[in-house]
């Protein structure tokens, strides 16, 4: 089973709202969903109702302490467990040059306790390219990048490649990836002329489900829930369930 | 004359768009504006053709070898002077406890060129609170903060304003503050929602001039081009014409 990394160095392109309701079509479907938060800004442990008073609760407690991270998981009113985040991770970012070892604790973390065997381990990466993100790059079997259709996002998204690139040399082996379109608004013939762009650029590696702009997918963390719980019959759950049909049948989830 | 940081933590808000079409409209009105890119993902500069080469043409320079500040601006297609940003700004963000200085260094570099006395110097910050963006705070007299109008962003401009008020208290000094509504969309009830939220809780902090999702705003930055430029009668190029009237009036770019 698959740990998946959800990562875009750009910011607002859609990685928590995707980890958020790709975590929730895996869980309808009878999966075993694992969400790892690990933005020091928490917005997915606060949809989760999982932020911890203190970093003891959260994935810094990994690394500051080694707790394991089984010892971290909580269970969620959205109905698929979640390790949180908190805003001290923030110094794990700092930590560069702190030890090459760093970048590979968070693998090393996830293979002892057998994380991504039986289920699916989603990592809601933050907009930055630091110790975290690498980190879950290095711990990830893919990676899932969502990028919204506006073309500040499609320069953030040529970022993504490179640097993918550049970390297969280190890593030794390719690193899978999928990019899913976010934010896609079909008025509007920007999203029309980005998607062209995208499947010149990705070709394979473009998902072929995209996701459009809708109010539901919005609105549904007001209600600290899912699209799917939050508004079913809307185009947002239509794509999210999509999305999910397409990364189950192409074996991403594996 | 201002010096002001634009920041939210938050990724995707709009704070390049609105660095972006404010140093266009107080350009277009005689003003003398100065961006610095302070993203190491370059979006700014990007968008101003003047990513440099290498780090030593960007403000890295001025960290890493203690370059002027001045010797680092370049002009710009925009019409206004810039200094870049480079990906390696980003190993300043890794320098915290490297010396508590780090932090003073841009007010410091702004001081002694004397920068925002004679015109606005506009800081584009990244979706962090690092050292980059931390310094930004230190460094301006004012800060603007642009909010898109949706749940996401409601918790970070939470996040933000505690963040301020904690800063507050190390600075020793109010740390002014103008909270901007971005992206919004009058035909979404939660614009409205989030709107009141944004009144009740920022009083008069919060700009009484909202930027409106549109679809010229979003286009602009294809042709390198603020929106003014790209799509002069749009309701975009209307909005930020309003944003920079009342921020003008009300004396927060002096
Ligand atoms: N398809 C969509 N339709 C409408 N709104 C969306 C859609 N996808 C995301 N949003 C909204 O856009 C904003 C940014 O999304 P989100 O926070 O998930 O991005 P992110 O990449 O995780 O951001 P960050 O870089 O700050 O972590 C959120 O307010 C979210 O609700
Ligand atoms: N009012 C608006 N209408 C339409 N699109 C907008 C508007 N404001 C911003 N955008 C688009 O939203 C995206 C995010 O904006 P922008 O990159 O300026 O945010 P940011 O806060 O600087 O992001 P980051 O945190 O990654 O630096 C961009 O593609 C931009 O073109
Ligand atoms: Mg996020
Ligand atoms: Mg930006």
């Amino acid at each position: 089973m698959a740990r998946i990394a959800v990562f875009n160095q750009k910011g607002g392109v859609g990685k928590t709202t995707t980890t958020l309701n790709l975590a929730a079509a895996i869980a309808a479907r009878g999966g075993l969903p694992l969400a790892i938060d690990l933005d020091p800004q928490a917005h997915l442990s606060a949809i989760a109702r999982a932020v911890p008073r203190t970093s003891d609760g959260s994935i810094y407690a990994y690394y500051r302490d080694a707790r394991p991270l089984s010892s971290l998981v909580v269970d969620s009113p959205l109905g698929w467990p979640i390790i949180p985040a908190h805003i001290e991770l923030a110094k794990v970012d700092t930590q560069f040059g702190k030890g090459p070892n760093i970048l590979n604790r968070l693998r090393a973390g996830l293979a002892r306790d057998g994380f991504g065997e039986a289920g699916s381990v989603l990592i809601d990466c933050c907009p930055m390219l630091g110790v975290l993100s690498l980190s879950a790059i290095f711990a990830a079997d893919r990676i899932l990048v969502p990028v919204s259709a506006d073309y500040l996002a499609v320069k953030g998204a040529a970022q993504v490649d490179r640097t993918l690139n550049a970390l297969q040399r280190v890593v030794g082996r390719r690193i899978e990836r999928r990019y899913v379109i976010t934010r896609f608004d079909q008025r509007r013939k920007m999203s029309w002329d980005i998607l062209a762009t995208f499947k010149a650029r990705f070709g394979a590696d473009l998902a072929e489900s995209r996701i459009s702009e809708n109010v539901s997918i919005a609105e549904s963390p007001s209600s600290e829930r899912d699209v799917f719980a939050h508004a079913p019959a809307s185009r947002g759950a239509a794509d999210y369930g999509a999305l999910f049909e397409e990364l189950e049948a192409t074996g991403f989830l594996e």
